[in-house]
């Protein structure tokens, strides 16, 4: 039972793909 | 006014909530939770106006101090009921306890969750998304673990909220993906990790931590 | 050791880094930044053997204190380089200080990056995320409105770390997406964002904050 609201945990799964794109993006702008 | 005591709203076995009950241990603050019916039916209660008046968010854990202080961020529950000694007592180890803290939801709660969810059943497994979230649960061991090579505890000498904080974020990890052969690459956080838990005051809100032995593969 | 200052290292006009300087402003504390080469060159400084040293993650902004003391994520080094007016200077303010630095790191910030990087050109757009992100940042800003329907600021009479940090979490948004028909329901929140900007310790970090006229749509 448990389990299932654990899934109402409000989760980034895809926060590595933005913090990657932000990290991509000011590497680039910063030459 | 002086903190006496105060409910905390969750579901049961709500990793994030265990950080308030640990700290609570320690501080020796009363905290009565109510997290089933017919105190708490986590889904409905959360989702009244009486509730959403106090916390809008209508999330848990949630607390209501005895003196009608209400809280809401498992963090910043955490760090109310605690004492000066987990909180950091030095402007040094404050700053220490909220970077592991910060650390724990934005390094390690990500990963584990997308590693972990798929093995209990209640997401749908990405074999991509799952090894990518190995690797950065590598990475996070690795930090953690470098950290740890001359320390007991991640701030300071003794238990604080940083500890209580990245071991109640481990724990899925630990219980069920972070097999012998994972893990022993990680010697320093298996002790500081096995240290803790067996602490009294973790024990008496975690029970006892069965570390992993199988690798638990998504649950089709 | 009496804190009296140190080094930022991050990439220029980096929100998360605005945190500590604009706290800094308030505290006295001294900060000086590093974000251009030949000081620190982002992309290749945060790589050195030197600065994984340091700071094993490699993410900026990272804080070096004049007396060695290093610390990484943005709400301890904000909080580190605060005063106790800014920190909360009671236990109830701290506790909500922390809640509202949560609150913008696990509310805002993700649903905020979602519609905001594709107008940037940082990532690819996808119209069921940023339709799904803009219902999310309706709830956000209408969580904050009622809370600010009463208050000035976000905590206590005066200006804190929540406000610092839920402000800069929404730098972007109300740059870059926050028309006026989208934000003008929120109107306890508008009033709030532009007394905090206007403020003089804002302002010398933020500079003018223009507010978006024309919501950005994703840059192909």
């Amino acid at each position: 039972m448990a389990m299932e609201f654990l899934l109402q945990e409000r989760i980034w799964f895809e926060k590595y793909r933005y913090d990657d794109a932000e990290r991509q993006y000011y590497e680039r702008l910063n030459g | 006014m002086a903190f006496d005591g105060g409910t905390l709203y969750t579901y049961p076995e709500n990793w994030r909530a265990f950080k308030a009950l640990i700290a609570a241990q320690y501080s020796g603050a009363t905290v009565k939770v109510q997290s089933t019916p017919p105190q708490f039916h986590f889904g409905q209660s959360n989702k009244t106006p009486e509730f959403l008046q106090k916390f809008p968010l209508g999330k848990v854990p949630a607390f209501e101090g005895d003196d009608g202080f209400c809280v809401f961020e498992s963090n910043a529950i955490a760090h109310y009921v605690s004492n000066d000694e987990l909180r950091g007592s030095s402007k040094v180890a404050a700053a220490q306890v909220i970077q592991w803290m910060s650390f724990a939801d934005s390094e390690i709660v990500p990963p584990a969750s997308t590693w972990v969810f798929p093995t209990l059943g209640i997401m749908q497994y990405n074999k991509q998304a799952t090894e990518h979230a190995k690797e950065e649960v590598k990475k996070v061991l690795g930090v953690l673990d470098l950290h740890l090579q001359t320390r007991t505890f991640l701030v300071g000498e003794r238990v604080t909220l940083a500890d209580i904080a990245v071991v109640c974020s481990l724990l899925w990890l630990y219980k069920q993906v972070l097999e012998p052969s994972f893990r022993q690459l990680y010697v320093n956080v298996n002790r500081w990790f096995v240290t803790c838990v067996n602490q009294p005051q973790f024990k008496a809100v975690l029970g006892e931590v069965k570390l992993c032995e199988k690798m638990a593969q998504f649950d089709a």
